[in-house]
């Protein structure tokens, strides 16, 4: 439930600061 | 230092030689060569200029070249040290070390601070926060009622901001991180231990004897 996490849990889920995508995988 | 130098390669280092990063950083010289093998990857995607731009770095996150991203445009900008616009090899080595799994937890944190503190105010204010969670469900399935985001940041700032002043200072977030530790698995790549193997053409391209760095 969103309502649950606090505000960077939820921003931590952005796919912009999942860098892992940068080497392709 | 090894023999002649290969085409190309000097104008991506310029003085950033991989022993000096490495002597920076926590890679160790070969690491510092197979990051470059990436680096070329993702310098070379839109313009062959040796340098990462905006959307080069947009189109290496996301795969697509249209997006616009407020958090990646962030890390960018964080990248993107010297403020040109563009990030240079070195910047990417430094910048990239911060995700080490070996990197001390204070640069973590500090980085993160950095990030979220979206006007580089000096503070974590909510009206950035509500900024980014908005971002968020602008780039999700996820959907939240104004009433719901207000609910979200109440409860946040009640616990983060400790004296209560409507923004997360610098003390306050540490305090924060170490009460939610998940905060900072964003900020820790275990890819970046294996590397060399990602990468294993470095070794075809480097110039460095390993055993003189």
């Amino acid at each position: 439930q969103p309502v649950a996490m606090n505000a960077f849990e939820l921003i931590s889920m952005s796919k912009g600061l999942n860098l892992e995508n940068l080497f392709g995988t | 230092m090894g023999c002649g130098p290969s085409k190309g390669r000097r104008q991506y280092l310029g003085n950033e030689d991989p022993v000096f990063l490495a002597s920076q950083t926590t890679f160790s010289v070969s690491e510092v060569e197979a990051l470059f093998e990436l680096f070329k990857t993702i310098s070379s995607s839109v313009i062959d200029d040796g340098l990462i731009n905006k959307e080069e770095f947009v189109l290496a996150l996301f795969k697509n070249r249209t997006k616009e991203n407020l958090f990646a445009s962030r890390i960018f900008d964080l990248f993107d040290v010297k403020h040109r616009g563009v990030i240079d090899f070195g910047d990417f080595v430094r910048s990239l070390h911060i995700f080490h799994p070996n990197t001390p937890l204070e640069d973590k944190i500090g980085f993160s601070f950095k990030l979220y503190d979206l006007d580089n105010t000096g503070f974590i204010e909510r009206k950035g926060v509500k900024q980014m969670l908005l971002a968020l469900l602008g780039e999700s399935e996820m959907k939240l009622a104004d009433e719901a985001i207000e609910m979200i940041l109440d409860k946040t700032f009640l616990e983060a901001d400790i004296n209560q002043d409507g923004k997360i200072d610098m003390t306050e977030w540490q305090h924060f991180v170490s009460k939610n530790p998940s905060l900072l698995k964003i900020m820790t790549l275990p890819y970046l231990r294996d590397i060399t193997t990602a990468f294993p053409s470095f070794v075809f391209n480097s110039e460095v004897d390993e055993d003189a760095a």
